[in-house]
């Protein structure tokens, strides 16, 4: 997945 | 990271700890709604699918994993164990969380960043928790008086959700093409949900008077 749509929020 | 997410993090943080506290200090969860406590379960399971397959840093693998297992553990507590259960109110718990469920899973479909499993169950989870905490609310409203602890409880699991809307705002400005609108509206609404509840939590504590929410 790209880090854009990699959920790094909790 | 900013310090507005840390910020929520560590107020979702005290909100458990608070939660736990009350439960284990007390033996007691009378004010505590298990339909809020099982929805919140399931907005973790659904939200932290990606935990073993997308590693974004210790601190948030370490934060997933409190979140999933307290959250488990409180249900369990509130179910099995033979004192706590005992406390629990299950004739004014009666919301039925069960249509929540229902109604987030459909908008899930309907609104998602992607026709995904994992995006579809993200977004599940992100409309999920803004309404988890009604079960919990109608509660307190049925039962007239907050202890302090559960008034504490979700005080502090209301504000982190408002420090997050200012993360949002804070990354909206910093990082070019950052958009969680999802998360954005369904936290706003989140919060705005806890507004009466922060009113007369203000009110009862300027008084310095015990917490009382009109019947």
């Amino acid at each position: 997945t790209e880090p854009s749509d990699l959920k790094d929020e909790l | 990271m900013n310090i507005f997410r840390f910020a929520g993090d560590m107020t979702h943080l005290i909100s458990i700890l608070v939660l736990l506290l009350k439960i284990y200090a007390t033996k007691s969860c009378s004010g505590i709604s298990l339909k809020t406590q099982e929805l919140y379960a399931l907005v973790f399971l659904t939200r932290y699918l990606d935990l073993f397959t997308d590693f974004i840093s210790v601190y948030n693998t370490i934060m997933k994993l409190v979140f999933i297992a307290s959250s488990l553990a409180v249900v369990c507590c509130m179910r099995m164990h033979r004192v706590v259960r005992r406390s629990y109110d299950k004739d004014l718990d009666t919301f039925r969380h069960y249509f929540l469920i229902l109604a987030s899973f459909v908008l899930a479909l309907l609104v998602n960043e992607k026709f995904t499993f994992q995006e579809i169950f993200w977004a599940f989870s992100i409309y999920l928790e803004a309404l988890a905490i009604l079960p919990q609310l109608v509660l307190l409203q049925r039962s007239g008086n907050v202890d302090n602890l559960t008034g504490q409880y979700v005080f502090f699991l209301g504000a982190y959700r408002a420090f997050y809307i200012l993360n949002w705002i804070y990354r909206y400005f910093t990082e070019q093409h950052f958009s969680r609108w999802i998360a954005c509206v369904s936290g706003l609404v989140q919060t705005v949900l806890y507004a009466d509840f922060f009113y007369y939590y203000f009110i009862s504590w300027k008084n310095n008077a015990k917490m009382q929410l009109p019947a």
